[in-house]
């Protein structure tokens, strides 16, 4: 981990320096890719932890970092990424992992909001493309996306938390992802998204009560996670579809991997239920992340048996 | 955010519903859950973050109308200095 300190939130400065090293200190396992330029023109890289290998091998996708004030979110990316590398080599069901599957890691996927959040406003969700001549900013990339965009549970109002942008992938951050995942689709298992709070493990969909048609796999394989956490942790974790157990939104990330055919897809809101809300102390990040890991094991696991 | 609140509240009825509504639009607050205000709902969790100039005016409101709350972050602030990093917080 080359000295890094994964029990404190860092700025992006420092999460670009990270990736760097963590592709210079493990080049036999992971390499850094570009997937595209935010609104900014920051670049947005993702990790990718691959074990060369003859095989076909299938893909789980991972990002966090979509809502600038959930700091915890790229934190939780980060500390996966070491755990893979740091275990990989000791931890059998790791290294079964890596013989089957290749992690893809996009660690801040809102870099601008990100960076607003620590220099400006540290409860900013958005990103940073203005509108209306500047007298607004930002989208929420989570709303932005080409699945019943602008139907339900989002704001045309651009001063809203929750304004859904001019239209599907309006955002670069949102086209960038969608284009990366859309190339990859036919390899991709698995869709994880990570947020901030509520203990919730979210399936598809927000924008309609109607189940998707794998629900029962879908449920089955999160509630298992969720029941994982509880007996090691005693962390109550809810399972369920967004629209029916938070509230209805369209245009998520989760719900347009799911529909464009990843099969399982997954939004994780971690640790804290309202005590801390967005603005989880930084000693809250260790058990955070350790319990997550757990639940994301889960589900990893069940893909590479599938 | 010094002093900020954020509260904790339950609708029991469609008019504290209502009421709520109307505060989160009449003072612009910051909903955190549910993020919109039409997906306010009896029965269900509300958290809301409170400017400190409208924390007394909010709660005298939500007593006036008998809907009773409980604070869940005294001071916004002070939580958000406790996720800095040490050295930068000691720089603010």
């Amino acid at each position: 981990s080359g000295g890094y300190v994964y029990t404190e939130y860092h700025p992006m400065e420092e999460i670009y320096q990270w990736m760097t090293q963590i592709q210079k200190n493990n080049s036999e396992l992971v390499t850094q890719h570009i997937l595209g330029k935010t609104f900014e023109n920051r670049t947005m890289y993702y990790l990718q932890i691959s074990q060369p290998s003859n095989k076909t091998k299938k893909i789980i996708w991972m990002d966090c970092g979509i809502h600038a004030r959930e700091w915890i979110s790229p934190a939780f990316c980060q500390w996966f990424v070491k755990e893979i590398l740091q275990n990989y080599k000791t931890d059998p069901k790791i290294s079964r992992f890596l013989q089957n599957l290749d992690f893809y890691v996009l660690p801040v996927l809102n870099i601008d909001g990100y960076i607003y959040s620590w220099e400006e406003d540290r409860l900013w969700r958005k990103s940073r493309s203005p509108y209306e001549n500047g007298t607004c900013y930002g989208t929420d990339l989570n709303r932005n996306f080409n699945s019943s965009w602008g139907s339900v549970g989002v704001s045309f109002n651009c001063s809203s938390d929750v304004f859904c942008g001019s239209g599907p992938e309006s955002e670069p951050e949102t086209r960038a992802v969608a284009q990366f995942i859309k190339s990859k689709k036919s390899d991709i298992l698995c869709y994880l998204t990570i947020h901030s709070y509520g203990q919730l493990i979210l399936t598809p969909y927000g924008s309609t009560t109607k189940p998707p048609s794998n629900n029962e796999e879908l449920m089955q394989v999160a509630k298992e996670a969720a029941a994982a956490l509880k007996g090691k942790y005693g962390t109550s974790y809810r399972v369920g579809s967004t629209a029916s157990i938070l509230y209805s939104n369209s245009g998520s990330s989760r719900d347009w991997a799911h529909t464009i055919g990843i099969p399982l897809s997954y939004t994780f809101e971690l640790r804290d239920t309202g005590t801390h809300g967005f603005v989880l102390p930084a000693d809250q990040i260790q058990p955070t992340c350790e319990e997550t890991m757990l639940a994301v094991t889960m589900i990893i696991d069940y893909v590479d048996k599938k | 955010y010094d002093r900020d609140q954020v509260l904790n509240i339950v609708p029991e009825t469609i008019q504290q519903v209502q009421h709520l509504q109307l505060l989160c639009s009449t003072f612009m607050l910051d909903l955190w859950k549910p993020l919109l205000p039409e997906d306010i709902k009896a029965g269900e969790d509300l958290h809301i973050r409170v400017p400190a100039p409208l924390v007394q005016e909010m709660k005298d409101s939500l007593a006036q109308h008998m809907i009773s709350y409980r604070v869940l972050i005294p001071d916004v602030q002070k939580l958000v200095d406790q996720s800095m990093p040490r050295e930068r917080s000691s720089h603010r």
